[in-house]
């Protein structure tokens, strides 16, 4: 329910002057997501995955990360896009540790690291935010996640 | 600097007292259409924030904010109280480790506005890539302590759009340069739509591996829907609008074994 909290908050006109926002008075109410965008968006891209392999070449670090009980943009789906990458293995399959438990999952490819967050929905940060603040750690020291507890 | 001043955040109501400094405000990314993006800088909080890199943090949808999701759910120092009262502070907040900017993006989402109401109805891909490059340009030129300082762009959801098309911008934009003031080093994307083909498989595996719809259901979406195409077929609109209203029932779709908000 958490997003109807920032609904209240951020119509609230004491944040709006706090945050020097909506100084043009909008005419219409701060909201999470913008009806009118997302049912008018006009060009969107097929496929990441041209642009993956040319960043990855490019050396620069690629994490993707996914929260493994979305329904949304599943697991799965991002598995089975990451696959047609055909990148070589450099570090295989295997579970990652924090707090003495499974985080999730992680292989690490050549120009690109895949980590899953276990237990963790779209949102992968609200809902395990422990996990994701490691895995952030791990990406920031550009190491791979701890292998042990 | 007067510009980066005239931006700080005294203090947000209902906060509690922080040490780290923030800023929020507009930058102007196309005059003419008099289109402003809003961004909010929440600074580190460990004792030298000048040592931290940059994150930049883009939310999906498209169309939602960054500001809403990513700074008040996710990965910003504060969380919202269920009233809309009051802020309290996030134990895992993202900001120990990187000075986070969160921008709504394109102009239309949260505070971020357009002149120009026609620019609502012909937003895309390449617009909003555009202009989250001009806002970068144009914000380091406000905060100059952060030209060349690490910089990562992480984000979720449609964001899995957003974030390698703005690196890809950033990278080209870089290579005039010998010495780029946006130091881009890397990327991380959650839950990121990357293949419009892949992803739908991957998508309707997943409902069925978890039990959600029918063998018959799995079995009809996959004969009828050519993910290839554009426009999908009555077929396979049926296929899974059946599985949808009549399979799926009142579950969280994006945490599926989270209660829901009633």
């Amino acid at each position: 329910c958490t997003e109807s909290y920032a609904e209240k908050y951020f119509n609230r006109p004491d944040v709006q002057r706090a945050m020097h926002a909506n100084v043009t008075g909008i005419r219409y109410k701060w909201t999470a997501c913008s009806d009118v965008l997302i049912k008018t968006w006009k060009d969107s891209d097929k496929t990441m995955l041209p642009i993956y392999k040319e960043l990855a070449a490019s050396g620069l670090r690629i994490w993707i990360f996914s929260g493994d009980t979305d329904s949304v943009v599943p697991v799965t789906a991002t598995r089975f896009s990451l696959s047609h990458l055909n990148l070589p293995v450099k570090t295989r399959w295997y579970p990652w540790y924090t707090d003495n438990q499974v985080g999730g999952w992680t292989e690490v490819y050549k120009g690109l690291t895949f980590a899953t967050v276990r237990g963790a929905g779209h949102e992968v940060p609200l809902f395990e935010p422990k996990r994701a603040l490691i895995l952030f750690r791990s990406f920031l020291a550009g190491k791979e996640l701890p292998r042990s507890y | 600097s007067r510009e980066q001043e005239k931006d700080r955040i005294k203090a947000l109501p209902g906060q509690p007292k922080v040490a780290f400094s923030q800023y929020s405000g507009y930058v102007n990314v196309n005059q003419s259409h008099g289109r402003a993006l809003f961004y909010w800088l929440t600074e580190s909080s460990s004792p030298s924030p000048h040592t931290k890199p940059l994150l930049l943090w883009l939310n999906g949808g498209p169309g939602c904010s960054s500001i809403a999701y990513g700074a008040s759910e996710e990965i910003g120092p504060f969380r919202i109280n269920k009233t809309g009262s009051n802020l309290y502070l996030n134990k895992f907040a993202w900001n120990k480790d990187a000075n986070l900017l969160f921008l709504e993006s394109p102009a239309g989402v949260g505070y971020s506005y357009t002149n120009t109401s026609s620019d609502l109805k012909d937003s895309g891909d390449e617009r909003t890539a555009q202009d989250n490059l001009i806002f970068l340009i144009k914000w380091l030129s406000r905060f100059p302590q952060y030209k060349y300082r690490d910089f990562y762009i992480a984000g979720e959801s449609y964001a899995g759009h957003y974030v390698p098309q703005l690196a890809k911008k950033i990278n080209d934009y870089n290579k005039a340069f010998s010495k780029p003031i946006i130091n881009l080093k890397g990327f991380l994307v959650g839950n990121a739509v990357t293949d419009n083909q892949y992803d739908s498989i991957g998508t309707v595996t997943y409902w069925w591996t978890h039990a959600i719809i029918s063998d018959k259901s799995y079995k009809s979406i996959l004969k009828y829907c050519n993910f290839t195409v554009e426009r999908v077929s009555d077929d396979c609109d049926n296929a899974v609008n059946y599985a949808m209203n009549h399979e799926f029932g009142d579950i969280d779709q994006y945490s599926i074994y989270t209660p829901t908000c009633v």
